[in-house]
């Protein structure tokens, strides 16, 4: 009975996930790998092809589920905003690192919004103290989005605007500094990450480990917390050894990346702090402000 | 809470489209 519940689970935030994350690993894979026919995605490899970018992405309608706002856009992950216009004459190819990381800001507060659904559906969260479903989510959400970053990368580049686009790494690493460190460690993370071949019903139970992680600074009610992610820990273990029965130590080999994460976090938040004091026409999203704030 | 205030409303409204 017992497994039964953990199965249950398992397939409880499976369906959460592929509720809530509109480009799921089995999507990206087809696309990274060419099995979606004429659907290949946009190539993004210099500044030239950046602007023909966003405008195929500016005629195109983004895929959107009843919860996603329906604006076109040009965005990093799993789909998102381009909230900044073309740039006119002068200046474009100065702007377009900062006009970039604001398409990707307004994408990663959108996939804010989509972790903490994600996190609601997790059982018991929402019976948490909302102060510490507060900072649960705040020191957990970018570790979350890192995760799932990996299935969109592979050594060469990285999917975005929901799989519309796929954008090089090494025109990623030619942006001015300190743009282009920002995702040259996420490659790194994830073509390791991407080595364990975890697939979507694996990749909800791990997001909703690390969301439940009982050691973020600040929490009122620790017990509670560890209890459930115990819970989700076991689900978790059961799965791998369903699901990947021949991958040995898997389980031990994924929490190990959890310590990685953190430290991937860290360096992230560091540079975007760098970037708010070098960069003057730099805003940061109110939400990923407060996220950051006092973070790290 | 006014520190958090745009996640405390994430948490609180369902999955209506909240503005960000």
């Amino acid at each position: 009975p017992e497994a039964a519940d953990l199965r249950a689970l398992s397939r409880h935030l499976y369906e959460a996930y592929l509720k809530y994350f509109p480009l799921t690993k089995a999507k990206a894979r087809a696309i990274l790998s060419g099995k979606t026919g004429d659907n290949a995605p946009f190539v993004i490899h210099d500044m030239k092809s950046l602007m023909e970018g966003e405008q195929f992405i500016n005629c195109k309608q983004i895929p959107t589920q009843e919860h996603q706002p329906q604006t076109s856009a040009l965005s990093v992950g799993h789909g998102g905003l381009m909230g900044a216009h073309l740039g006119s004459e002068c200046n474009i190819l100065d702007a377009v690192e900062l006009r970039f990381f604001h398409s990707c800001q307004s994408r990663s507060a959108e996939a804010v919004r989509e972790v903490t659904e994600f996190a609601k559906s997790i059982p018991g969260f929402i019976n948490l103290d909302l102060n510490d479903q507060v900072t649960l989510l705040k020191y957990g959400v970018i570790e979350v989005l890192i995760i799932m970053m990996a299935p969109l990368m592979n050594k060469d580049g990285t999917l975005i605007a929901y799989g519309q686009i796929f954008m090089t790494r090494e025109f990623l690493k030619s942006l001015r500094k300190p743009f282009c460190q920002m995702m040259e460690p996420k490659f790194e993370f994830s073509v390791k990450f991407n080595t364990l071949e975890l697939d979507d019903s694996d990749m909800a139970l791990f997001l909703a480990v690390i969301i439940l992680s009982g050691d973020r600074p600040g929490l009122l009610n620790v017990k509670p917390i560890e209890q459930l992610q115990e819970t989700v820990l076991h689900a978790l273990e059961l799965q791998l050894k369903l699901n990947h029965p021949d991958s040995l130590q898997l389980f031990a080999k994924l929490l190990q990346k959890m310590t990685d994460l953190r430290q991937i976090v860290t360096d992230h938040v560091h540079l975007i702090q760098l970037l708010k004091k070098t960069e003057v026409d730099m805003c940061l999203h109110p939400l990923l402000q407060e996220i950051m704030k006092d973070l790290y | 809470k006014e520190k958090h205030k745009i996640l405390h409303r994430l948490l609180q409204n369902s999955t209506s489209p909240v503005e960000l």
